[in-house]
Protein backbone atom coordinates (compact mmCIF):
# COMPACT_ATOMS: atom_id res chain seq x y z
CA UNK A 1 0.00 0.00 0.00
CA UNK A 2 0.75 3.62 -0.43
CA UNK A 3 -0.28 6.12 2.20
CA UNK A 4 0.25 9.85 2.53
CA UNK A 5 0.23 11.89 6.09
CA UNK A 6 -0.76 15.03 6.06
CA UNK A 7 1.30 15.13 3.04
CA UNK A 8 2.72 18.89 1.61
CA UNK A 9 4.27 20.18 -1.04
CA UNK A 10 5.61 23.54 -1.86
CA UNK A 11 7.49 25.23 -5.06
CA UNK A 12 9.68 27.40 -3.35
CA UNK A 13 11.40 30.96 -5.80
CA UNK A 14 14.89 30.64 -6.61
CA UNK A 15 15.57 33.40 -2.99
CA UNK A 16 14.23 30.95 -1.11
CA UNK A 17 10.67 32.38 -0.68
CA UNK A 18 6.66 30.37 -1.02
CA UNK A 19 5.69 30.38 -4.70
CA UNK A 20 2.81 28.05 -4.68
CA UNK A 21 1.66 25.79 -2.00
CA UNK A 22 0.40 22.68 -4.60
CA UNK A 23 -0.51 19.97 -1.78
CA UNK A 24 -1.33 21.41 1.66
CA UNK A 25 -1.91 18.71 3.95
CA UNK A 26 -2.37 15.36 2.08
CA UNK A 27 -4.13 12.52 4.21
CA UNK A 28 -4.78 8.99 1.89
CA UNK A 29 -4.08 5.59 1.35
CA UNK A 30 -4.28 3.35 -1.29
CA UNK A 31 -4.21 -0.32 -1.42
CA UNK A 32 -2.97 -2.96 -3.54
CA UNK A 33 -4.96 -3.63 -6.31
CA UNK A 34 -7.13 -0.84 -6.07
CA UNK A 35 -8.44 1.60 -8.80
CA UNK A 36 -8.63 5.40 -8.36
CA UNK A 37 -9.89 8.06 -10.20
CA UNK A 38 -7.91 11.39 -9.30
CA UNK A 39 -9.98 14.48 -10.00
CA UNK A 40 -10.23 18.61 -9.71
CA UNK A 41 -10.05 21.48 -11.00
CA UNK A 42 -7.13 22.86 -13.35
CA UNK A 43 -4.35 23.39 -10.81
CA UNK A 44 -5.84 22.02 -7.92
CA UNK A 45 -2.68 19.55 -7.13
CA UNK A 46 -3.02 16.14 -9.05
CA UNK A 47 0.08 15.78 -10.83
CA UNK A 48 1.59 17.00 -8.17
CA UNK A 49 0.18 14.04 -6.21
CA UNK A 50 0.82 11.60 -8.47
CA UNK A 51 4.31 12.40 -9.12
CA UNK A 52 4.71 11.79 -4.98
CA UNK A 53 2.89 9.05 -5.33
CA UNK A 54 5.18 7.49 -8.36
CA UNK A 55 8.38 8.71 -6.56
CA UNK A 56 9.78 11.11 -8.70
CA UNK A 57 9.88 13.84 -6.34
CA UNK A 58 9.65 13.87 -2.12
CA UNK A 59 7.19 15.81 -0.49
CA UNK A 60 7.85 18.98 1.59
CA UNK A 61 6.05 18.11 4.66
CA UNK A 62 4.65 15.16 6.65
CA UNK A 63 4.82 10.91 5.81
CA UNK A 64 4.77 8.98 2.50
CA UNK A 65 4.91 5.57 3.60
CA UNK A 66 5.30 2.94 0.68
CA UNK A 67 4.99 -0.69 1.88
CA UNK A 68 5.35 0.14 5.44
CA UNK A 69 8.34 2.44 5.19
CA UNK A 70 8.82 5.97 5.57
CA UNK A 71 10.42 7.42 1.68
CA UNK A 72 12.84 10.10 3.94
CA UNK A 73 14.36 6.64 4.67
CA UNK A 74 15.14 5.32 1.39
CA UNK A 75 18.12 7.30 -0.49
CA UNK A 76 17.64 8.52 -4.45
CA UNK A 77 18.98 5.70 -5.82
CA UNK A 78 16.79 2.92 -3.15
CA UNK A 79 13.78 5.09 -4.62
CA UNK A 80 14.80 5.17 -8.13
CA UNK A 81 15.13 1.13 -7.78
CA UNK A 82 11.99 0.81 -6.39
CA UNK A 83 10.30 2.61 -8.88
CA UNK A 84 11.35 1.16 -11.86
CA UNK A 85 10.59 -2.34 -10.37
CA UNK A 86 6.75 -1.14 -9.46
CA UNK A 87 5.78 1.61 -10.99
CA UNK A 88 4.57 2.35 -14.34
CA UNK A 89 4.15 6.56 -15.45
CA UNK A 90 2.43 8.03 -18.03
CA UNK A 91 2.84 12.11 -18.21
CA UNK A 92 0.63 14.82 -18.69
CA UNK A 93 2.68 15.75 -21.62
CA UNK A 94 4.42 12.41 -22.12
CA UNK A 95 7.96 12.85 -22.07
CA UNK A 96 9.08 11.23 -24.91
CA UNK A 97 12.75 11.06 -26.00
CA UNK A 98 12.40 12.89 -29.22
CA UNK A 99 15.75 11.34 -30.95
CA UNK A 100 14.67 7.88 -30.60
CA UNK A 101 11.36 5.96 -32.39
CA UNK A 102 9.07 4.87 -30.33
CA UNK A 103 10.30 1.42 -30.40
CA UNK A 104 13.17 2.79 -28.73
CA UNK A 105 11.56 4.99 -26.67
CA UNK A 106 9.21 1.95 -25.10
CA UNK A 107 12.04 -0.39 -24.67
CA UNK A 108 13.72 2.17 -22.47
CA UNK A 109 12.62 0.35 -18.97
CA UNK A 110 13.51 -2.04 -20.07
CA UNK A 111 17.34 -1.41 -20.47
CA UNK A 112 17.36 0.04 -17.55
CA UNK A 113 15.96 -3.91 -16.25
CA UNK A 114 19.16 -5.24 -18.52
CA UNK A 115 16.78 -6.62 -20.57
CA UNK A 116 18.76 -8.13 -23.61
CA UNK A 117 17.85 -5.99 -27.08
CA UNK A 118 16.37 -8.53 -29.31
CA UNK A 119 13.83 -9.23 -26.44
CA UNK A 120 13.41 -5.52 -25.79
CA UNK A 121 12.40 -4.60 -29.24
CA UNK A 122 9.50 -7.95 -29.18
CA UNK A 123 8.07 -6.81 -26.05
CA UNK A 124 8.52 -2.94 -26.78
CA UNK A 125 6.62 -4.14 -30.91
CA UNK A 126 4.33 -5.72 -28.81
CA UNK A 127 2.97 -3.14 -26.31
CA UNK A 128 3.00 -0.92 -29.57
CA UNK A 129 0.73 -3.21 -31.48
CA UNK A 130 -1.71 -3.14 -27.97
CA UNK A 131 -2.31 0.04 -28.19
CA UNK A 132 -2.89 0.45 -31.69
CA UNK A 133 0.44 1.76 -33.24
CA UNK A 134 1.84 -1.63 -34.76
CA UNK A 135 2.60 0.42 -38.00
CA UNK A 136 4.42 3.75 -36.53
CA UNK A 137 6.79 1.96 -34.80
CA UNK A 138 10.04 3.35 -36.73
CA UNK A 139 8.45 6.59 -36.43
CA UNK A 140 9.71 9.33 -33.67
CA UNK A 141 7.59 11.30 -31.16
CA UNK A 142 7.45 14.08 -33.76
CA UNK A 143 6.61 11.97 -36.90
CA UNK A 144 3.11 11.03 -34.73
CA UNK A 145 -0.47 12.71 -34.12
CA UNK A 146 -0.81 13.57 -30.56
CA UNK A 147 -3.21 10.97 -29.96
CA UNK A 148 -0.26 8.70 -31.07
CA UNK A 149 2.53 10.11 -29.19
CA UNK A 150 -0.11 9.76 -25.66
CA UNK A 151 -0.12 6.20 -26.73
CA UNK A 152 3.33 5.71 -27.13
CA UNK A 153 3.87 7.01 -23.72
CA UNK A 154 1.24 4.56 -22.06
CA UNK A 155 2.75 1.64 -23.94
CA UNK A 156 6.40 2.68 -22.51
CA UNK A 157 4.22 2.45 -19.09
CA UNK A 158 2.92 -0.75 -19.39
CA UNK A 159 6.25 -2.67 -21.09
CA UNK A 160 7.92 -3.83 -17.74
CA UNK A 161 4.45 -5.25 -16.38
CA UNK A 162 4.28 -2.76 -13.37
CA UNK A 163 2.32 -3.62 -9.96
CA UNK A 164 1.11 -0.21 -9.76
CA UNK A 165 -0.09 2.47 -12.99
CA UNK A 166 0.46 6.22 -12.52
CA UNK A 167 -1.67 7.90 -15.56
CA UNK A 168 -2.05 11.37 -16.04
CA UNK A 169 -4.92 11.87 -18.03
CA UNK A 170 -4.12 9.37 -20.10
CA UNK A 171 -6.72 9.68 -22.94
CA UNK A 172 -7.01 13.38 -22.86
CA UNK A 173 -5.70 13.24 -26.91
CA UNK A 174 -7.92 9.93 -27.71
CA UNK A 175 -10.99 9.64 -29.52
CA UNK A 176 -14.24 7.85 -27.71
CA UNK A 177 -13.13 4.90 -29.68
CA UNK A 178 -9.70 4.70 -29.31
CA UNK A 179 -9.95 5.74 -25.60
CA UNK A 180 -12.41 3.08 -24.60
CA UNK A 181 -10.02 0.97 -26.03
CA UNK A 182 -7.23 1.95 -24.03
CA UNK A 183 -9.26 1.96 -20.78
CA UNK A 184 -10.32 -1.97 -21.57
CA UNK A 185 -6.72 -3.03 -21.37
CA UNK A 186 -6.56 -1.03 -18.47
CA UNK A 187 -9.11 -2.95 -16.77
CA UNK A 188 -7.72 -6.28 -18.00
CA UNK A 189 -4.32 -5.52 -16.36
CA UNK A 190 -6.61 -4.41 -13.12
CA UNK A 191 -8.33 -7.65 -13.34
CA UNK A 192 -4.71 -9.37 -13.19
CA UNK A 193 -3.58 -7.43 -10.49
CA UNK A 194 -1.98 -3.80 -11.54
CA UNK A 195 -3.19 -1.00 -9.39
CA UNK A 196 -4.48 1.90 -10.83
CA UNK A 197 -4.17 5.03 -9.73
CA UNK A 198 -5.61 7.38 -13.11
CA UNK A 199 -5.52 11.62 -13.17
CA UNK A 200 -8.64 12.53 -15.36
CA UNK A 201 -10.83 15.40 -16.56
CA UNK A 202 -13.85 12.89 -17.67
CA UNK A 203 -16.92 12.49 -15.17
CA UNK A 204 -17.05 9.08 -17.33
CA UNK A 205 -13.60 7.63 -16.40
CA UNK A 206 -14.31 8.84 -12.90
CA UNK A 207 -17.34 6.38 -13.20
CA UNK A 208 -15.36 3.04 -14.00
CA UNK A 209 -12.80 3.90 -11.30
CA UNK A 210 -13.85 2.02 -8.05
CA UNK A 211 -12.73 5.11 -6.22
CA UNK A 212 -12.95 8.83 -6.89
CA UNK A 213 -10.77 10.99 -4.83
CA UNK A 214 -11.55 14.90 -5.68
CA UNK A 215 -8.93 17.72 -5.11
CA UNK A 216 -9.33 21.24 -4.56
CA UNK A 217 -6.53 23.36 -3.80
CA UNK A 218 -4.37 21.34 -2.54
CA UNK A 219 -6.30 19.10 -0.60
CA UNK A 220 -8.69 16.36 -0.59
CA UNK A 221 -12.52 17.26 -1.12
CA UNK A 222 -13.85 13.90 -1.85
CA UNK A 223 -12.50 10.56 -1.35
CA UNK A 224 -15.70 8.05 -2.17
CA UNK A 225 -15.97 4.59 -3.57
CA UNK A 226 -18.16 4.24 -6.49
CA UNK A 227 -21.25 2.04 -6.86
CA UNK A 228 -20.50 -1.17 -8.06
CA UNK A 229 -19.86 -1.77 -11.58
CA UNK B 1 -13.54 32.36 -46.73
CA UNK B 2 -11.25 29.59 -46.57
CA UNK B 3 -11.28 27.08 -50.04
CA UNK B 4 -9.91 23.49 -49.88
CA UNK B 5 -10.02 21.66 -53.18
CA UNK B 6 -8.67 17.76 -53.78
CA UNK B 7 -6.13 18.85 -50.87
CA UNK B 8 -3.51 16.52 -49.79
CA UNK B 9 -1.04 16.53 -47.45
CA UNK B 10 1.78 13.80 -47.30
CA UNK B 11 4.97 13.37 -45.03
CA UNK B 12 8.00 11.86 -46.99
CA UNK B 13 10.90 9.79 -45.27
CA UNK B 14 14.70 11.62 -46.17
CA UNK B 15 15.04 9.23 -49.14
CA UNK B 16 12.22 10.86 -50.90
CA UNK B 17 9.50 7.71 -50.53
CA UNK B 18 6.07 7.94 -48.89
CA UNK B 19 5.85 7.69 -45.38
CA UNK B 20 2.38 8.71 -44.76
CA UNK B 21 -0.36 10.31 -46.57
CA UNK B 22 -1.94 12.13 -43.62
CA UNK B 23 -4.79 14.10 -45.91
CA UNK B 24 -5.66 12.29 -49.52
CA UNK B 25 -8.13 14.69 -51.27
CA UNK B 26 -10.02 16.96 -48.94
CA UNK B 27 -12.80 19.82 -50.03
CA UNK B 28 -13.77 22.17 -47.69
CA UNK B 29 -15.30 25.52 -47.55
CA UNK B 30 -15.48 28.25 -44.10
CA UNK B 31 -16.58 30.96 -44.70
CA UNK B 32 -16.35 34.47 -42.25
CA UNK B 33 -18.14 33.64 -39.13
CA UNK B 34 -18.88 29.93 -39.19
CA UNK B 35 -17.76 28.21 -35.85
CA UNK B 36 -16.44 24.57 -37.10
CA UNK B 37 -15.80 21.17 -35.23
CA UNK B 38 -13.28 19.19 -36.84
CA UNK B 39 -13.72 15.72 -34.83
CA UNK B 40 -12.21 12.33 -35.92
CA UNK B 41 -10.01 9.08 -35.08
CA UNK B 42 -7.26 9.82 -33.60
CA UNK B 43 -4.44 9.70 -36.45
CA UNK B 44 -7.38 10.73 -39.28
CA UNK B 45 -5.42 13.94 -39.94
CA UNK B 46 -7.06 16.34 -37.78
CA UNK B 47 -4.12 18.61 -36.85
CA UNK B 48 -2.33 18.66 -40.30
CA UNK B 49 -5.43 19.68 -41.56
CA UNK B 50 -6.03 22.86 -38.97
CA UNK B 51 -1.84 23.11 -39.62
CA UNK B 52 -2.49 23.93 -43.29
CA UNK B 53 -6.10 26.13 -42.37
CA UNK B 54 -3.80 28.16 -40.17
CA UNK B 55 -1.06 28.78 -42.95
CA UNK B 56 1.71 26.77 -41.41
CA UNK B 57 2.55 24.71 -44.10
CA UNK B 58 1.53 24.00 -47.32
CA UNK B 59 -0.50 20.97 -49.14
CA UNK B 60 1.45 18.56 -51.05
CA UNK B 61 -1.46 18.41 -53.69
CA UNK B 62 -4.70 20.56 -54.26
CA UNK B 63 -5.86 23.59 -54.07
CA UNK B 64 -5.58 25.97 -51.11
CA UNK B 65 -7.42 29.73 -51.44
CA UNK B 66 -7.48 32.24 -48.94
CA UNK B 67 -9.61 35.29 -49.61
CA UNK B 68 -10.16 33.59 -53.45
CA UNK B 69 -6.29 33.75 -53.81
CA UNK B 70 -4.17 30.53 -54.16
CA UNK B 71 -1.78 30.52 -51.33
CA UNK B 72 0.93 28.90 -54.17
CA UNK B 73 0.73 32.30 -55.30
CA UNK B 74 1.99 33.93 -51.86
CA UNK B 75 5.72 33.72 -50.78
CA UNK B 76 6.44 32.64 -47.49
CA UNK B 77 6.86 35.47 -46.23
CA UNK B 78 3.29 37.08 -47.86
CA UNK B 79 1.82 34.20 -45.90
CA UNK B 80 3.10 34.74 -42.73
CA UNK B 81 2.23 38.55 -42.46
CA UNK B 82 -1.48 36.84 -43.32
CA UNK B 83 -1.28 34.72 -40.75
CA UNK B 84 0.14 37.44 -37.95
CA UNK B 85 -2.29 39.50 -39.16
CA UNK B 86 -5.30 37.35 -39.35
CA UNK B 87 -5.25 33.41 -36.90
CA UNK B 88 -4.87 32.77 -33.82
CA UNK B 89 -3.33 29.38 -33.09
CA UNK B 90 -3.56 27.09 -30.32
CA UNK B 91 -1.47 23.84 -30.44
CA UNK B 92 -2.43 20.47 -29.02
CA UNK B 93 1.25 20.46 -27.24
CA UNK B 94 0.70 24.11 -26.82
CA UNK B 95 4.54 25.55 -28.27
CA UNK B 96 5.22 27.68 -25.46
CA UNK B 97 8.93 28.89 -25.00
CA UNK B 98 10.41 27.69 -22.05
CA UNK B 99 12.52 30.29 -20.87
CA UNK B 100 9.93 33.04 -20.52
CA UNK B 101 6.93 33.77 -18.36
CA UNK B 102 3.55 33.62 -19.64
CA UNK B 103 3.46 37.04 -19.64
CA UNK B 104 5.99 37.26 -22.31
CA UNK B 105 4.89 34.68 -24.19
CA UNK B 106 1.70 36.03 -24.64
CA UNK B 107 3.14 38.88 -25.62
CA UNK B 108 4.89 37.80 -28.76
CA UNK B 109 2.20 38.10 -31.40
CA UNK B 110 2.17 41.84 -30.47
CA UNK B 111 5.69 42.11 -30.66
CA UNK B 112 6.07 40.67 -33.94
CA UNK B 113 3.00 43.34 -34.67
CA UNK B 114 5.26 46.14 -33.19
CA UNK B 115 3.15 47.01 -30.16
CA UNK B 116 4.95 48.74 -27.52
CA UNK B 117 6.72 47.14 -24.38
CA UNK B 118 3.71 48.57 -22.30
CA UNK B 119 0.95 48.10 -24.30
CA UNK B 120 2.06 44.27 -24.87
CA UNK B 121 2.01 43.65 -21.08
CA UNK B 122 -0.90 45.44 -20.30
CA UNK B 123 -3.09 43.22 -23.42
CA UNK B 124 -1.19 40.12 -22.42
CA UNK B 125 -2.09 40.53 -18.85
CA UNK B 126 -5.56 41.13 -19.51
CA UNK B 127 -6.28 38.24 -21.95
CA UNK B 128 -4.58 35.89 -18.70
CA UNK B 129 -7.12 37.41 -16.46
CA UNK B 130 -9.96 36.18 -19.34
CA UNK B 131 -8.61 32.88 -19.09
CA UNK B 132 -8.29 32.22 -14.84
CA UNK B 133 -4.30 32.84 -15.14
CA UNK B 134 -3.67 36.69 -13.42
CA UNK B 135 -1.86 34.87 -10.58
CA UNK B 136 0.44 33.19 -12.09
CA UNK B 137 1.75 35.80 -15.03
CA UNK B 138 5.25 35.79 -14.00
CA UNK B 139 5.51 31.45 -13.87
CA UNK B 140 7.50 30.03 -16.68
CA UNK B 141 5.67 27.17 -18.52
CA UNK B 142 7.40 24.42 -16.37
CA UNK B 143 6.00 26.26 -13.08
CA UNK B 144 2.15 25.71 -13.89
CA UNK B 145 0.08 22.67 -14.75
CA UNK B 146 -1.09 21.15 -18.14
CA UNK B 147 -4.00 22.70 -17.89
CA UNK B 148 -2.63 26.33 -17.42
CA UNK B 149 0.11 26.17 -19.62
CA UNK B 150 -2.82 25.11 -22.11
CA UNK B 151 -4.74 27.75 -21.42
CA UNK B 152 -1.86 29.99 -21.65
CA UNK B 153 -1.37 29.01 -25.19
CA UNK B 154 -5.43 29.70 -25.64
CA UNK B 155 -4.66 33.48 -24.54
CA UNK B 156 -1.84 34.08 -27.35
CA UNK B 157 -3.65 32.66 -29.74
CA UNK B 158 -7.05 35.60 -28.93
CA UNK B 159 -4.18 38.27 -27.53
CA UNK B 160 -4.10 39.67 -30.87
CA UNK B 161 -7.95 39.67 -31.79
CA UNK B 162 -7.41 37.36 -34.55
CA UNK B 163 -10.14 37.10 -37.41
CA UNK B 164 -9.77 33.00 -37.16
CA UNK B 165 -8.99 31.31 -33.97
CA UNK B 166 -8.00 27.31 -35.09
CA UNK B 167 -7.78 25.73 -31.92
CA UNK B 168 -6.38 22.21 -31.26
CA UNK B 169 -8.11 20.42 -28.44
CA UNK B 170 -8.32 23.09 -26.71
CA UNK B 171 -9.86 21.67 -23.18
CA UNK B 172 -8.00 18.59 -23.68
CA UNK B 173 -6.44 19.19 -20.25
CA UNK B 174 -9.32 20.86 -18.27
CA UNK B 175 -11.76 20.22 -16.22
CA UNK B 176 -15.17 20.62 -17.12
CA UNK B 177 -15.74 23.87 -15.41
CA UNK B 178 -12.82 25.54 -16.87
CA UNK B 179 -13.30 24.00 -20.07
CA UNK B 180 -17.11 25.73 -19.74
CA UNK B 181 -15.47 29.16 -19.13
CA UNK B 182 -12.84 29.35 -22.30
CA UNK B 183 -15.85 27.61 -24.25
CA UNK B 184 -18.26 30.38 -23.02
CA UNK B 185 -14.94 32.99 -24.09
CA UNK B 186 -14.92 31.49 -27.47
CA UNK B 187 -18.92 31.69 -27.88
CA UNK B 188 -18.65 35.75 -27.08
CA UNK B 189 -15.80 36.33 -29.22
CA UNK B 190 -17.49 34.43 -32.00
CA UNK B 191 -20.75 36.61 -31.43
CA UNK B 192 -18.05 39.39 -32.07
CA UNK B 193 -18.02 38.11 -35.62
CA UNK B 194 -14.71 35.78 -35.02
CA UNK B 195 -14.54 32.79 -37.10
CA UNK B 196 -13.69 29.75 -34.71
CA UNK B 197 -12.43 26.09 -36.23
CA UNK B 198 -11.91 24.02 -33.49
CA UNK B 199 -10.66 20.31 -33.35
CA UNK B 200 -12.15 18.26 -30.40
CA UNK B 201 -12.06 14.59 -28.97
CA UNK B 202 -15.85 15.74 -27.21
CA UNK B 203 -18.92 15.07 -28.76
CA UNK B 204 -20.16 17.49 -26.45
CA UNK B 205 -18.09 20.25 -27.55
CA UNK B 206 -18.77 19.05 -31.15
CA UNK B 207 -22.68 19.50 -30.20
CA UNK B 208 -21.84 22.49 -29.48
CA UNK B 209 -20.30 24.35 -32.89
CA UNK B 210 -22.51 25.09 -35.86
CA UNK B 211 -21.20 22.40 -38.18
CA UNK B 212 -19.09 19.11 -37.55
CA UNK B 213 -16.34 17.35 -39.96
CA UNK B 214 -15.46 14.77 -39.43
CA UNK B 215 -12.16 12.96 -41.02
CA UNK B 216 -11.05 9.51 -41.42
CA UNK B 217 -8.23 8.19 -42.74
CA UNK B 218 -7.36 11.53 -44.67
CA UNK B 219 -10.93 12.15 -45.78
CA UNK B 220 -14.03 14.12 -44.93
CA UNK B 221 -16.49 11.34 -43.86
CA UNK B 222 -18.78 13.52 -42.92
CA UNK B 223 -19.40 17.49 -43.19
CA UNK B 224 -23.30 18.81 -41.53
CA UNK B 225 -24.72 21.15 -39.81
CA UNK B 226 -25.80 20.52 -35.96
CA UNK B 227 -29.50 21.61 -35.18
CA UNK B 228 -29.50 25.13 -33.82
CA UNK B 229 -29.25 25.31 -30.42
N1 LIG C 1 5.91 14.64 -39.34
C1 LIG C 1 5.25 13.50 -39.65
N2 LIG C 1 5.88 12.54 -40.35
C2 LIG C 1 5.24 11.38 -40.67
N3 LIG C 1 3.97 11.11 -40.37
C3 LIG C 1 3.30 12.03 -39.65
C4 LIG C 1 3.89 13.26 -39.25
N4 LIG C 1 2.97 13.97 -38.55
C5 LIG C 1 1.85 13.23 -38.51
N5 LIG C 1 2.04 12.06 -39.17
C6 LIG C 1 1.05 11.01 -39.40
O1 LIG C 1 -0.03 11.62 -40.11
C7 LIG C 1 -1.29 11.14 -39.61
C8 LIG C 1 -2.17 12.31 -39.23
O2 LIG C 1 -1.61 13.00 -38.13
P1 LIG C 1 -2.42 14.15 -37.38
O3 LIG C 1 -1.48 14.73 -36.36
O4 LIG C 1 -3.00 15.09 -38.36
O5 LIG C 1 -3.61 13.32 -36.69
P2 LIG C 1 -4.77 13.79 -35.70
O6 LIG C 1 -6.06 13.51 -36.36
O7 LIG C 1 -4.52 15.18 -35.24
O8 LIG C 1 -4.62 12.78 -34.47
P3 LIG C 1 -4.80 13.00 -32.87
O9 LIG C 1 -6.28 13.00 -32.64
O10 LIG C 1 -4.14 11.78 -32.33
O11 LIG C 1 -4.13 14.26 -32.47
C9 LIG C 1 -0.98 10.22 -38.43
O12 LIG C 1 -1.22 8.88 -38.81
C10 LIG C 1 0.49 10.44 -38.12
O13 LIG C 1 1.16 9.23 -37.78
N1 LIG D 1 7.43 23.84 -10.83
C1 LIG D 1 6.44 24.61 -10.31
N2 LIG D 1 6.74 25.79 -9.72
C2 LIG D 1 5.76 26.56 -9.20
N3 LIG D 1 4.45 26.24 -9.19
C3 LIG D 1 4.09 25.08 -9.77
C4 LIG D 1 5.06 24.20 -10.37
N4 LIG D 1 4.39 23.13 -10.88
C5 LIG D 1 3.09 23.31 -10.60
N5 LIG D 1 2.91 24.49 -9.94
C6 LIG D 1 1.65 25.02 -9.42
O1 LIG D 1 1.14 24.04 -8.53
C7 LIG D 1 -0.29 23.91 -8.67
C8 LIG D 1 -0.64 22.45 -8.90
O2 LIG D 1 -0.10 22.02 -10.12
P1 LIG D 1 -0.49 20.58 -10.73
O3 LIG D 1 0.33 20.41 -11.96
O4 LIG D 1 -0.36 19.53 -9.69
O5 LIG D 1 -2.04 20.79 -11.07
P2 LIG D 1 -3.10 19.78 -11.78
O6 LIG D 1 -4.19 19.53 -10.82
O7 LIG D 1 -2.38 18.61 -12.36
O8 LIG D 1 -3.68 20.69 -12.95
P3 LIG D 1 -4.15 20.34 -14.47
O9 LIG D 1 -5.48 19.68 -14.34
O10 LIG D 1 -4.22 21.71 -15.09
O11 LIG D 1 -3.11 19.47 -15.08
C9 LIG D 1 -0.70 24.80 -9.84
O12 LIG D 1 -1.40 25.92 -9.32
C10 LIG D 1 0.61 25.21 -10.50
O13 LIG D 1 0.60 26.58 -10.93
MG1 LIG E 1 -1.95 18.04 -14.29
MG1 LIG F 1 -3.93 15.99 -33.43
Amino acid sequence: ACELRAVSKVYYKPDGSVMVEALKGVDLVIRRGEYVAIMGPSGSGKSTLLTLLGCLDRPTGGQFLVGGRDVRAMSDEELSVFRGRTIGFVFQSFNLIAQHSILENVGVPLFYQNVPPADRHRRAAEMLDLVGLGDRVHHRPMELSGGQQQRAAIARALVTNPLILLADEPTGNLDSATGQSILALFDRLHEQGMTVIMVTHDPAIGDRARRVVRLRDGLVEVDRMNPPR
